[in-house]
């Protein structure tokens, strides 16, 4: 989950 | 999503027009390093995979996706044919080699998890940190820069260093950390910082980029 959600950036 | 992140976004976006716009009016790539450029496709096309299975995540960051790979795309085109005239192969000479090795490692060795997605993800994240290095080398041995360039390369710099506050706020109020994209990031921009202080003398006082 937390990995994931560190992709919401560019 | 936060002022800092849009504008840091923005940012970027602003830099690729600016780049293609240097092509544009100075008919010439004169100045651009290629090596950066190609670094950078590779970085958006490695961290950029996932535009296949979150296409529906959010239509903002997909479309950015899209954008800064096309326009990276295109970019390169552009250079190694309309323009290729200008290229000068021998100053556009930093080894890239080990920039993609040391990324390559670094991704092997700090990945969030061990899978392709995640490995080129943190490949790309510090292969990002490290891709204006050529570009920065090339501003050395010339010793000058065109104005247009220096506003490409600072909007390029303040988006990652713009980031930096979006990682405070985000850590401090939304209680979200990302050590890998942080650190990278604050490399990054401690590679920019010779340059931005440049800039700020010289170019925004209306003189000439030039290094001492």
């Amino acid at each position: 989950k937390k990995a994931e959600k560190a992709h919401d950036e560019l | 999503m936060n002022l800092f992140r849009i504008l840091g976004d923005l940012s970027h976006l602003v830099s690729i027009f600016i780049l293609l716009q240097k092509m544009r009016s100075t008919r010439s790539c004169a100045g651009i390093s290629l090596r950066t450029q190609i670094l950078y496709l590779m970085v958006y096309c490695t961290r950029y995979l996932d535009i296949f299975w979150t296409f529906n995540a959010s239509l903002y960051n997909s479309s950015m996706k899209l954008v800064f790979i096309l326009s990276t795309a295109y970019t390169i085109y552009l250079m190694r044919t309309v323009y290729k005239t200008a290229l000068d192969p021998q100053i556009d000479t930093f080894a890239t080699y080990y920039l993609v090795g040391g990324a390559g490692l670094l991704a092997v060795l700090f990945p969030y998890k061990y899978t392709v997605y995640e490995v080129l993800w943190s490949f790309s994240i510090w292969l990002e940190s490290v891709a204006i290095l050529p570009q920065l080398f090339m501003l050395q041995r010339t010793g000058e820069a065109e104005t247009i360039t220096t506003h490409y390369l600072f909007a390029l710099g303040a988006y990652r260093a713009l980031y930096i506050p979006n990682w405070l706020y985000r850590w401090f109020l939304e209680g979200h950390f990302d050590p890998i994209a942080t650190v990278a990031g604050i490399i990054q921009t401690l590679l920019y910082s010779d340059f931005f202080y440049i800039y700020y003398t010289k170019v925004l006082k209306g003189k000439k980029f030039e290094l001492p």
